[in-house]
Order: structure tokens, then C-alpha cells, then sequence
């Protein structure tokens, strides 16, 4: 009744938080040539779980600004203005919060609920392994 | 000292679910 396939049929919660799931949404979404909004799901979640007074955080969060925010990619392009610029001050003031990715996350996460996620569900590589 | 894209990926794998 709770199969892991029921599972990622529920949300894009259920199946990022399943090792198999999150694995095989990894893999339709390095073919659809979006995987660094998964990555940058990922790492927002694990920023979120860093010790804010360690002084790596600091450099985590710059190395997700640059990798993600900074150039044109996939990531990039589906950020609101605002949101952008909130991080990218937020880094330049050094004022680094563990929810300074929060809205930045929470975009990606709409747009992947609503795009890429439905389309998974549809996908060759998820009838496949169903 | 770590460079930036291990800080990355430490990161990102930090938040992978079922680690093991």
C-alpha cells in the first residue's frame, strides 16, 4: 500500500526524500538538461542544516550564489529579480542566515512541482522502472 | 584547506536523503 512508487506519486517531497526516487528524477532531469535545480534544491536544504557560526558557511553560501545564482544557468534564469538580489546582498553585507535560501528554494521548488515533476511522472524513465 | 566546489558538493550530499 506504501510502496515507494505510491510514494513519489504523492509529492516532489516524497520523492526527493527517497534515495531511489531522488536518484531517477537525477537522472530525467541531467537528460532534460535542468539538473542544477535539483542540486541547488539540495544544497539549499543542506546550507539550512550548516552551523551559521562556522566560518564555512559563509564560503558554502558564496559557492551556491556563484554556481547557481551569479551566471545565466537553468537556476538562475527561473529566479525572480528580487530574489536574486537578495541573496547577492545578503552575501555582500555578510549577513548569512540559515533561511537566506528559503525564497530562492521555495521558486525552484514551485517551478519544479509544476514543470518537471508532472513531466516525470509521465517520463519513459519512470514508466521504466515502474 | 577545502576548495570551493568540495564545499559544494559536501554540501549537496549532506542533504541527500537515505545516506549510508
Amino acid at each position: 500500500p506504501d510502496s515507494p512508487l505510491a510514494r513519489w506519486n504523492k509529492s516532489l517531497h516524497s520523492l526527493l526524500g527517497d534515495q531511489d526516487g531522488a536518484h531517477l528524477f537525477r537522472t530525467f532531469l541531467e537528460r532534460e538538461k535542468c539538473v542544477d535545480t535539483l542540486d541547488f534544491w539540495f544544497a539549499c536544504n543542506g546550507f539550512r542544516q550548516m552551523d551559521i557560526k562556522d566560518p564555512k558557511a559563509l564560503r558554502v553560501a558564496k559557492a551556491i550564489h556563484k554556481r547557481y545564482i551569479e551566471n545565466c544557468g537553468v537556476v538562475s534564469k527561473q529566479l525572480k529579480p528580487p530574489t536574486k538580489v537578495f541573496v547577492r546582498d545578503s552575501i555582500k553585507k555578510q549577513l548569512i542566515d540559515s533561511t537566506m535560501f528559503d525564497p530562492a528554494q521555495a521558486e525552484i521548488q514551485l517551478m519544479m512541482e509544476d514543470n518537471a515533476y508532472q513531466m516525470f511522472l509521465t517520463s519513459d524513465i519512470y514508466l521504466e522502472y515502474v | 584547506i577545502d576548495s570551493e566546489d568540495d564545499l559544494l558538493q559536501e554540501c549537496i550530499t549532506s542533504a541527500m536523503p537515505n545516506k549510508k
